[in-house]
């Protein structure tokens, strides 16, 4: 494992504590986008359904059970424990735009034609656009509180750093996964108008606010 | 191998 995939991934992890902790502190759920975290926990389903076909190493193992599990949680917290908090009225992107396309997509470009194969390529092509319906709820709104920024900057730079691990893997190993690449690669453009907002604004202690 | 090394990332 190089230092890109190391950190990409301990940015993923902290991405996750960080709103775990801000819907257990401020007791809501205010500003996150529901269909966003209900993806991701598909999003993780799907992917790491290898964990009963085959065992790579502990790290493997415990990242993707912490993984799936803390987005039960969160999907638990926004639809069950906190639900009162919800801002249903803001997250109103409409998920079966993404869905469908999504699975006709990995249908039709896989690396195999077999069940888990075509479930790990929906995964990693439904988390390219997964954080469209929270990043919806944020210009809807016109606003993010801080905590809700840095969680974003947390998870954007995951996959980001996921790119430059793929660069290194290329050279140095000679592995290349295109399907991959070219959904983190519009996983991580997705992100690139909240990055600068969160450099120019977040930064300097000012919180994010789109004009009406 | 391929397999393998790409089910390795998360």
């Amino acid at each position: 494992m190089n230092i890109f995939r190391l950190v990409g991934d301990m940015s993923h992890l902290l991405a996750i504590i960080i709103l775990l902790m801000k819907m257990w502190k401020s007791r809501s759920v205010a500003g996150i986008s529901g269909k966003s975290q209900i993806l991701f926990a598909i999003v993780f389903t799907t992917r790491y359904l290898d964990l009963f076909t085959s065992f790579v190493s502990i790290y493997n193992t415990s990242m993707k059970v912490f993984f799936i599990g803390t987005s039960y949680v969160t999907v638990y917290f926004i639809y069950q424990h906190f639900k009162p908090t919800y801002d249903s009225n803001h997250d109103t992107f409409r998920v079966e735009f993404l869905i469908v396309p999504v699975g006709g997509l990995a249908f039709l470009v896989n690396h195999e034609f077999s069940l888990l194969e075509i479930l790990w390529t929906f995964s990693i092509y439904l988390e390219s656009v997964a954080i469209l319906p929270q990043l919806f709820m944020v210009s809807k709104t016109g606003e993010a509180e801080s905590i809700t920024s840095h969680y974003l900057f947390a998870l954007g730079s995951y996959r980001a750093l996921y790119l430059l691990n793929w660069i290194y893997r290329y050279y140095f190993e000679g592995f290349f996964d295109l399907i991959a690449v070219v959904a983190g690669c519009v996983q991580t453009i997705l992100y690139c108008d909240f990055f600068y907002l969160y450099i120019t604004k977040v930064l300097k202690g000012k919180k994010i606010s789109l004009p009406a | 191998l391929e397999e393998q090394r790409k089910k390795d990332e998360l």
